[in-house]
């Protein structure tokens, strides 16, 4: 059978007008990396499941992206996540909304489709089947970057002035 | 957000989508990655789809299933139905992009706003990598 595999990184702030050439080769590579983790597994016979879970994985890890260790900060200083799955052979599908402590949130919506009857989980709840699960937790000190701090800093500037510099901005 | 979309062997669809939300925001507000039919949808009879962007106009246009039923019930292409949906989200105010990957593995990776990155394999072993703009 035909086997394809695509991704994306987002809707990202940092656009080819404000990247330098190390940085792309940095997204290029990450992005990279991602596809061939995923086509490995599709490859060799692997679920279309298994890949999006590898390839989201991957790209959660890496703090150039806005999910996972790359998470952007709320108002009051913290990071949350959110995730979906969907299974296009059944239509299963589960979701887990505002976790600050899961390292993989994609991994949690699996588990949150495969283990539970439900389809969404929210906040600590959600933390707490993380647990019980197995899912890895970490410490909230894990999601931070200076780039999402300072980010945050910015938007907060922005925000007391009431007036963004960049209609198209998109806070993440 | 990063998502992902795959076609396996088996001919079985799956779609993913994860992000760590909006800075600055407030109220424990949700945008449309965890909600399934806006932000992820996936369907062996149709498509699989991730979308990035701006998540309130994903979820009041339910993007991600109305890409899927534009192919189901209208009988557009993957890429017609992707160019819809983002114009219906363009049109309301919103931006953003996704990536859909049909039943026979064709793809489209419609955006209406700059800063899209987007890679993709096939089975004969390319790999693309795509940064806009």
């Amino acid at each position: 059978g035909n086997y394809v595999l695509v991704i994306h990184g987002g809707a990202g702030t940092i656009t080819r007008n404000n990247m330098t050439a190390d940085m792309e080769a940095a997204y290029t590579a990450a992005l990279e990396s991602s596809l061939k983790k995923g086509y490995a597994i599709l490859q060799s016979g692997g679920s279309s499941l298994d890949a999006v879970e590898a390839c989201i994985r991957m790209l959660e890890d890496d703090s150039l992206f806005n999910a996972g260790k790359g998470a952007v900060f709320t108002h009051d200083g913290s990071n949350e996540l959110d995730a979906s799955v969907m299974d296009g052979k059944t239509l299963a599908a589960g979701a887990v909304a505002g976790v600050r402590t899961v390292r993989n949130p994609i991994t949690l919506a699996r588990a949150v489709m495969e283990k539970s009857p439900h389809v969404m989980m929210a906040g600590r709840g959600a933390e707490q089947f993380a647990k019980e699960a197995g899912i890895e937790i970490v410490d909230t000190a894990y999601f931070r970057t200076e780039k999402s701090w300072k980010g945050l800093q910015r938007a907060l500037q922005q925000d007391s002035l009431k007036a963004l510099a960049n209609p198209d901005t998109k806070f993440g | 957000t990063v998502g992902c979309v795959a076609l396996d062997k088996q001919g079985n669809l799956a779609a993913g989508t994860s992000t760590g939300g909006m800075t600055n925001k407030k109220f424990g507000r949700i945008g449309d990655s965890p909600v399934i039919g806006a932000g992820t949808y996936a369907n062996n009879n149709t498509v699989a789809v991730s979308g990035t962007g701006w998540g309130e106009f994903y979820i009041r246009n339910v993007v991600a299933y109305d890409l899927s039923a534009l192919m189901e019930y209208k009988g557009l292409s993957v890429q017609e139905a992707g160019k819809t949906v983002i114009k219906k989200v363009g049109d309301l105010g919103g931006n953003g992009g996704l990536i859909a990957l049909d039943k026979n593995g064709n793809m489209a990776m419609p955006f209406n706003t700059e800063g899209m990155y987007r890679g993709s394999a096939t089975k004969d072993g390319r790999i693309g990598i795509l940064i806009y703009k």
